[in-house]
């Protein structure tokens, strides 16, 4: 049930630019051919040149490589059309199991002693270890061609020191994990059993929610190892049918990392960083305490979130949920958001001031509320504008300064050079005292259509 | 919702989170747009990417097969003006309106909902008991005019706040109703009037309920309707 997917990694998005030097390597790039990207890696894989694959999804083409981004003069570069599949042995800085894998370009040995190239037999003679297309003893690059136990090692220029181990790390040593790992990007993509993972953007042999597209911030590339629902450590489904997902072995780090954004009057974001005291739900529920598993039993064990400060019964946001929650102790009612504990404000401080709606405000602020940089009224990027100059001449659209030339009830705005973000409210306030009208106003006819009706009927019959 | 019965609200959308779990409401105003309120949404420029609504169903969590479910994706959030509490939610498609789903209207600007008029809310929220928690439930509340709400807040009512009378039975929203609508019928039409935000209880029976009101921001939606 392994992918053949599993050797490699995948940048989205990107090709692997030719070599721009005359090079050993051959520069005619290899001829495309069809498949699934699992049937390209079926086949470089079972190529002896081939180190990494481009494949285009649209046309289901693709191109077997001899190089990887990490061969000297070949660089990386956008390119929406494909994807760019490279051998992980290539790519990873540490090693798995004994390192008899290991193809990465580390060429120096743990003593900081440079490396002989294998063909090479002077400072040190040897025949035993000599390049062939297989055995991957390239260049000067620590090697492990007899199994050594302490991992790849190589011969080093120094006569004095016949070999030496490279003292390259294990994945699971390599990068350390912080709190319960959900910040864990290392490259271990195998569980504690030693299974090997299953790649998350597979439904086989297990289907699971956690689409990398959904869950674009929990870094669930390739088979990783990854913590994307707050459980106690990283973990992954495994390639093994009868074992759904396994936690992996991941070395912690020894400091605990500050907790970011810290608040106790109110929460900011998703609330990770919460730690007030409400402990009640909005309908007026008790919260259950973390350290107790009735009436509802969970994972949430304190000591095993030693980040999270899951404390007595506060409300908290242990594993990036909406907002900061807690179990309850009605037994119907398991969760509560504590959507009531006040969002902290998360605007720039106001740096200028207007009085009425502000449309004649001539400031010099540029700047949204958010802190995005306006966009120069005159321009046509990134937002076409409805309103400019030509269309306001009076309106004094200057520049990129804030503005209101359409008596917004809201005061100065602009286009942002956020291209996602068309128009906001700038970091200007009313003046104090300023006298907005009171808006409220009583208008008599009034008429709607193509809304608000709906059929009556399901109303009576209820459900 | 509290003190409500099942009803149909067909403009009223559930909003999901990754894992498809319902944290809250919003009303659809236009086929590609849904307001609902900012407390329910990390940041405004949050990266939605697998957060849905849900229209055309009264059910909570519907079966697969549900015929008229609608699960739209949602492509951006728009933060309304600072006081405001509103975010309007781009869907990554229109929706389809048929009898299950329809468009609220929004009311004319600065529009004063009359005092006495009986709005509805509906939620997918919490019941506390008193209604079936799988689908949707509505109920109604009375307006009550600003300074008769205002005295009774002792001068702390704002201006962009709407409230409605406190019920001896204890009827309001609660949690997993937020950012849902309260709707006024006018001139024969369901008009978005308030939107539910977080109150610290649920359905009080001494205080009046506060909701966002829209009139007051329906400028700022038209414009980025328009923009």
């Amino acid at each position: 049930h392994r992918s053949p997917l599993n050797d490699f990694q995948r940048l989205r998005a990107t090709e692997l630019a030719v070599p721009t030097e005359p090079l050993a390597v051959p520069t005619e790039l290899p001829p495309l051919e069809w498949g699934s990207a699992e049937q390209c890696a079926q086949r470089c894989t079972a190529s002896l040149t081939c180190r990494a694959f481009h494949h285009d999804r649209q046309s289901q083409l693709c191109q077997l490589l001899p190089w990887t981004q990490r061969s000297p003069h070949v660089r990386l570069q956008k390119n929406i059309h494909y994807d760019l599949y490279q051998k992980k042995d290539f790519l990873r800085d540490c090693i798995v199991g004994d390192g008899t894998s290991y193809r990465g370009t580390r060429a120096t040995t743990e003593k900081g002693l440079r490396c002989q190239h294998w063909r090479a037999t002077t400072p040190h003679d040897h025949s035993r270890f000599l390049p062939s297309r297989r055995n991957g003893l390239e260049e000067n690059y620590c090697r492990n061609p007899d199994q050594d136990k302490r991992g790849p090692w190589c011969y080093t220029l120094d006569p004095g020191t016949r070999h030496q181990s490279c003292g390259i790390k294990k994945c699971e040593d390599a990068v350390c994990m912080t709190c319960n790992g959900e910040c864990y990007r290392g490259t271990v993509d195998y569980t504690e059993s030693g299974t090997e993972c299953q790649r998350w953007d597979l439904q086989h042999p297990h289907k699971h929610p956690y689409h990398p597209d959904k869950y674009p911030d929990k870094g669930l590339d390739d088979n990783y190892c990854r913590n994307p629902d707050g459980s106690e450590r990283p973990w992954c489904f495994t390639t093994d049918p009868g074992r759904e997902r396994e936690y992996c072995r991941i070395r912690p780090c020894k400091k605990r990392p500050r907790p970011l954004n810290v608040t106790t009057s109110c929460f900011r974001g998703k609330g990770e960083g919460y730690r007030g005291r409400v402990n009640v739900t909005v309908s007026g529920i008790p919260c259950q305490r973390w350290d107790a598993q009735t009436p509802h039993q969970h994972h949430f064990v304190p000591e095993k979130y030693p980040c999270k400060d899951l404390q007595e019964n506060y409300c908290r946001n242990p594993d990036g949920s909406e907002a900061p929650w807690c179990f309850t102790t009605h037994p119907a009612i398991r969760i509560a958001f504590c959507f009531h504990i006040r969002r902290c404000p998360d605007e720039l401080g106001a740096e200028d001031c207007y009085h009425g709606h502000g449309e004649r405000y001539h400031g010099h602020v540029s700047k949204t509320r958010a802190g995005i940089t306006c966009q120069p009224w005159a321009d046509l990027t990134p937002h076409v504008p409805q309103i400019s100059p030509v269309t306001h001449p009076k309106a004094h659209l200057e520049k990129n300064y804030c503005r209101n030339p359409d008596g917004d009830s809201h005061g100065p705005w602009c286009y942002t050079m956020d291209p996602r973000t068309p128009f906001d409210y700038c970091a200007i306030k009313p003046c104090s005292g300023s006298s907005v009208p009171s808006i409220l106003e009583n208008t008599d006819a009034v008429a709607f259509e193509q809304c608000g009706r709906r059929d009556e009927r399901l109303q009576r019959k209820g459900r | 919702i509290v003190g409500g019965q099942p009803g149909n609200s067909p403009w009223t959308v559930s909003i999901r989170n990754r894992a498809g779990v319902h944290f809250c409401g919003g009303s659809l105003v236009k086929e590609w747009w849904v307001i609902s309120t900012r407390q329910c949404f990390a940041s405004c420029d949050a990266d939605l990417a697998g957060y849905e609504v849900q229209l055309g169903t009264l059910f909570k969590d519907p079966g697969p097969g549900d015929p008229d479910r609608q699960s739209i994706p949602i492509a951006r959030i728009v933060c309304g003006p600072s006081e405001s509490q509103l975010v309007m939610l781009k869907l990554a498609r229109p929706a389809t309106l048929n009898t299950r789903v329809a468009l609220i209207c929004l009311p004319p600007e600065r529009y004063v909902v009359p005092a006495g008029t009986i709005c509805e809310i509906a939620g997918w929220g919490e019941t506390r008991g008193t209604a079936d928690g799988s689908v949707l439930n509505v109920a109604r509340l009375p307006v009550l005019s600003h300074g008769e709400c205002n005295a009774a807040l002792r001068g702390r009512l704002k201006e962009s706040e709407l409230c409605t009378a406190p019920l001896r039975a204890g009827v309001g929203a609660c949690e997993g109703d937020y950012g849902g609508p309260l709707a006024c019928l006018t001139a024969d039409c369901w008009v978005l009037e308030g939107v539910i935000t977080p109150s610290r209880v649920c359905a009080r029976t001494d205080q009046p309920a506060l909701f966002i009101r829209v009139s007051l921001y329906v400028d700022w939606i038209h414009k980025v309707v328009k923009m």
